[in-house]
């Protein structure tokens, strides 16, 4: 995923 | 999740709960920076503006409630309470917040993924993330006395970036497609940040000495 899109991380 | 994203969190978790729990207990929130504080909270206010919209996982929506309560807390504490507010040391604490918080804005608003409101916000919460400790660094190098708690909230924050870094380097060798550029730049230099104070950090722990920063 690009960006916050798809972003698992805190 | 590999151990070194699980480390991460843990000593970001470990960092904000020593300092809600040194200023609880103590009342004082001597040697704290206030800007700092209020940037974090801003930090995870526009990073997780879609905590209840986009479910990631239990432990991913967990942990950000626990920053965001967390970071708020503790702005209320030093900005509210009765007995901490006095302990605050307002005419040390003289970072502008703009100088920080305009050029992050603007940076995001050209560089970024997909130009989204949400994206946008998102993209600020990490470039704003990286520069978020520097008027906490200021600050410890202007008071240069530094008690135990602060000088350890500072070296697990320092940890966490560092823990973070070989969490992006293991991912990257183990999944597919794992390329990000924003956070991996923003996030070196957030770590870069801290290289002078753990200089400083680990030489008083070797020497055992308390924390000194030079003037």
């Amino acid at each position: 995923g690009s960006g916050s899109m798809g972003h698992d991380e805190l | 999740m590999n151990i070194f994203r699980l480390a991460g969190d843990m000593t970001h978790l470990a960092s904000v709960l020593v300092l809600l729990l040194k200023i609880h207990t103590i009342k004082s929130c001597s040697g704290v920076s206030l800007k700092t504080q209020e940037l974090y909270a801003l930090v995870f206010a526009t990073r997780y503006l879609d905590i209840f919209v986009t479910y990631v996982s239990f432990y991913n929506t967990v942990m950000k409630l626990i920053f965001l309560g967390s970071s708020f807390s503790i702005v209320w504490y030093i900005r509210r309470h009765r007995v901490v507010r006095r302990s605050y040391d307002k005419d040390q604490d003289t970072f502008r917040h703009l100088f920080l918080l305009l050029p992050c804005l603007v940076l995001a608003l050209v560089i970024n993924e997909k130009f989204t409101f949400k994206e946008v916000m998102w993209t600020f919460s990490i470039y704003l993330e990286a520069v978020a400790i520097l008027p906490q660094l200021v600050l410890l190098q202007r008071t240069r006395n530094i008690d135990n708690l602060t000088g350890q909230y500072v070296f697990l924050l320092g940890a966490y970036r560092a823990l973070y870094i070989l969490n992006w380097i293991y991912r990257y060798f183990t999944e597919e497609h794992y390329v990000h550029w924003i956070t991996w730049i923003a996030g070196i230099i957030q770590t870069l940040l801290y290289a002078d104070f753990f200089y400083y950090y680990f030489q008083s722990w070797k020497n055992s000495v308390k924390l000194e920063l030079p003037a």
